[in-house]
């Protein structure tokens, strides 16, 4: 059967960095890190992703607010890098090279 | 992806797309986000644990947006994706989408938007209203648009399907997405059209397909009746 998603309310009047906790409350942290790196192995080669790792972390000043602070939030959230979380989030554009 | 707007006979305009991505990891991250202000829905959306930006949305009363991909088969230009991403610090198209459903005024000011605020890669912007004939498709290059393509219901053009390929040419000869839409939204007819039977085009094979993540129904004059569905082994061929 299709089924509607669930639903998540997000303060835009919460700081960037706690807005998105309330993620938790539907997924699995441990569910969130393995789906994310497949979505990441399927967008990005092995190799390219860690050639790029440490390059993306380094340009991350350059993210602009609030997605920079939503970001890092996710990644403290999740307990994953924040460089793979840009990744994630630049996947369109990655998969448009 | 497939995106069409279309309006009906009494003005209301519809919009609905389907999301497509070869990952089917992502039916299990769909969401959909309101995104509140001072406790109200200032606009919602449907997007991916994960995600910040948005692919599909509407800012209630104003207008709904969804994003198609735009293929480049220009690749070795890969290079000016990069210079636009960081030496000219443009946005990734779905954060343009989330900016714009938070800020933009009317269905006007969104167009506006979406066309000319420099973006790091092509995409297709679909934008819907709530007025007759506030539908558009909008190709857009990284600094401006290519092309803007709205209804023109007058002259009988009372829909607009985008799939991932430039209107004014021919899709490759094995995609039939965009045959089968326009042929099933004549065949439903300006007069029968409506989220339900807008839904049924979009669930027609190959419209829908095996990579079809979710299909997203909405109209922007008539919020509350938002509906994105994650789409199962019926919609695979």
């Amino acid at each position: 059967a299709e089924l509607a998603p669930p639903t998540l309310n997000i303060s835009l009047d919460a700081d960037p960095e706690v807005r998105w906790k309330p993620l938790l409350t539907v997924f699995d942290k441990d569910f969130l890190q393995e789906a994310g790196a497949q979505v990441i192995d399927s967008t990005v080669p092995k190799w390219v992703h860690h050639a790029i790792a440490p390059v993306v972390l380094a340009l991350e000043k350059y993210v602009p607010q609030p997605f920079a602070g939503e970001i890092r939030g996710m990644a403290s959230l999740f307990g994953g890098s924040i460089a793979d979380v840009i990744i994630l989030n630049f996947a369109y554009e990655i998969s448009a090279f | 992806c497939t995106s069409i707007v279309a309006q009906d006979k009494s003005g209301n305009v519809f919009h609905g797309r389907n999301l497509d991505y070869p990952h089917p990891v992502l039916r299990n991250l769909t969401i959909n986000v309101d995104f509140l202000k001072n406790g109200e829905v200032q606009y919602q959306g449907t997007s991916f644990a994960g995600y910040v930006g948005l692919w599909t949305g509407q800012s209630p009363n104003k207008f709904t947006v969804s994003g198609d991909e735009r293929g480049t088969k220009r690749w070795y230009n890969w290079w000016k994706n990069i210079v636009s991403a960081f030496l000219l610090g443009r946005s990734p198209v779905s954060w343009l989408v989330r900016e714009t459903l938070e800020g933009a005024e009317d269905f006007q000011d969104a167009v506006m938007r979406l066309s000319k605020i420099p973006i790091i890669t092509g995409v297709y912007y679909i934008v819907g209203g709530v007025r007759p004939g506030e539908g558009v498709v909008i190709t857009r290059d990284r600094k401006g648009p290519a092309d803007i393509w709205p209804l023109d219901p007058i002259n009988g053009r009372w829909f607009r399907v985008e799939t991932n390929f430039d209107h004014w040419l021919p899709p490759p000869a094995r995609d039939h997405r965009r045959e089968v839409a326009n042929k099933a939204l004549n065949a439903t007819g300006q007069d029968q059209i409506n989220l339900e039977t807008l839904y049924q085009v979009l669930s027609l094979s190959p419209v829908c397909n095996g990579i079809t993540i979710y299909t997203t129904t909405m109209s922007a004059a008539h919020p509350d009746v938002y509906r994105s569905l994650i789409r199962q082994e019926n919609c695979r061929k």
